[in-house]
């Protein structure tokens, strides 16, 4: 079985802007 | 075709041609009977040496009495195989000679004798009249002889002392650093001692021959260590060798930058001993010998990269640097071989991979080379703290 690969999208940055990737 | 390569390019001992070291190089005079009395730029001892014109040189107050010293700078590190003292004056001389050889061995600074010519050896010198020396231990120090009889050449007498005559290690002198050492000289000096007090006295029947020379020759080689077959003068007059087999130095006595994989030798016939280039994988042009991995490999191989560039590292800039891994679809002297190891921000823990496989270290539920997807039996979260849950 093919994982799908982690969506950044799918992230909620609420709490963590600071941890977010700049290009997502 | 180069003498320090066979045809098929491997390295192979090689000699500086055999030289008159002496030919063109003024000499300086001195005399030192009532103090020091210079004579300098004497050129005709040295210059192309012609027995239907000779030119005779003694010293100004006269040659039978006092010292007079000749000096002979050569410029640089000569092999010497022998120094002759040509003489103008046709029969044996009435007077007793005395004369050393010297060398200087660091540009005139010190001097140890080579070589004693005496009639009375014990008398003058304290030594024993021999021309061979008995054991190695000796095969170093100066001997002392008789110059009688001298050779008789065209135009004068001829004393030539080899310095290899007479030495117990000389048909080994290729393996012999006590003899290369021996004959290794920057300067020549010849000295030609007082008379002895009987001659002056001797009766005045008796015919004075004045000593006078015309010539004074130094054959050699330029010491370049087996390393070169060419020695050239330089823009300042200098001999230089022509180092080959990497090799540097005046006197080709170094390994070439980057060459130094193993540590410098003389070559010689069975060992050319070239220096060995540094291994690393074209990604650094710098290297240093350590005689420590150099012992601990074996004695094969002792250098080690410098500044490797290319993300790469290690002794031979073989590994990848840290947040880098290999490439294995490129060589590894590709200027690419070693790429980012692209972990996922958030499924890996850092940016470090493992060098050789690629493989991040990975959050817990998180899987896959790159840490980019979530292990069966876990899904995507929302929290990025968490990538993946159960």
């Amino acid at each position: 079985e093919v994982m799908p690969t982690l969506d950044m999208a799918l992230f909620d940055w609420t709490d963590y802007e600071d941890m977010k990737p700049v290009d997502t | 075709h180069d003498p320090c390569y066979y045809l098929d390019g491997r390295p192979r001992h090689c000699l500086s041609e055999f030289i008159n070291a002496a030919y063109g190089i003024p000499a300086n005079a001195s005399y030192s009977l009532q103090g020091p009395d210079y004579d300098s730029n004497i050129t005709t001892l040295t210059d192309l040496h012609n027995p239907h014109n000779l030119t005779c040189w003694m010293a100004h107050k006269g040659p039978d009495a006092g010292e007079w010293v000749l000096t002979l700078p050569l410029g640089r590190r000569f092999e010497v195989t022998y120094i002759s003292l040509q003489f103008c004056q046709q029969g044996e001389p009435s007077d007793p000679i005395s004369i050393s050889i010297l060398k200087s061995m660091d540009f005139g600074r010190t001097w140890r004798p080579m070589q004693h010519y005496s009639s009375d050896c014990q008398g003058k010198f304290g030594l024993p009249s021999q021309t061979v020396a008995q054991t190695r231990h000796q095969e170093t120090e100066p001997l002392c002889s008789d110059p009688r009889p001298l050779q008789k050449q065209r135009g004068g007498m001829v004393l030539a002392f080899s310095t290899l005559d007479g030495r117990p290690s000389s048909p080994d002198f290729d393996h012999s650093h006590t003899l290369q050492d021996w004959v290794t000289a920057t300067d020549i000096r010849v000295v030609f001692h007082q008379v002895s007090i009987e001659a002056k006295v001797a009766p005045p029947s008796a015919v004075r021959a004045p000593l006078a020379l015309s010539d004074l020759q130094v054959g050699g080689r330029c010491k370049c260590n087996g390393h070169a077959s060419r020695c050239r003068r330089d823009d300042t007059g200098q001999a230089v060798c022509i180092c080959e087999h990497h090799t540097a130095g005046p006197d080709c006595d170094v390994c070439e930058d980057f060459y130094c994989d193993r540590p410098w030798h003389r070559a010689t016939p069975t060992h050319p001993n070239p220096c060995v280039a540094c291994e690393c994988n074209g990604h650094s042009n710098k290297c240093r010998f350590s005689m420590e991995v150099f012992q601990q490999s074996g004695r094969r191989s002792g250098g080690v990269c410098q500044k490797c560039r290319h993300h790469t590292a290690g002794r031979h800039c073989q590994y990848c640097q840290n947040g880098y891994t290999r490439d294995n679809s490129k060589p590894q002297n590709h200027r690419k071989a070693c790429q980012p190891c692209q972990c996922h921000p958030l499924g890996a823990v850092g940016r470090w991979c493992n060098q050789t496989s690629g493989q991040c270290l990975c959050r817990e539920g998180v899987t896959g080379l790159r840490c980019n997807r979530c292990a069966p039996g876990y899904k995507q979260g929302k929290s990025p703290l968490r990538p993946c849950i159960r």
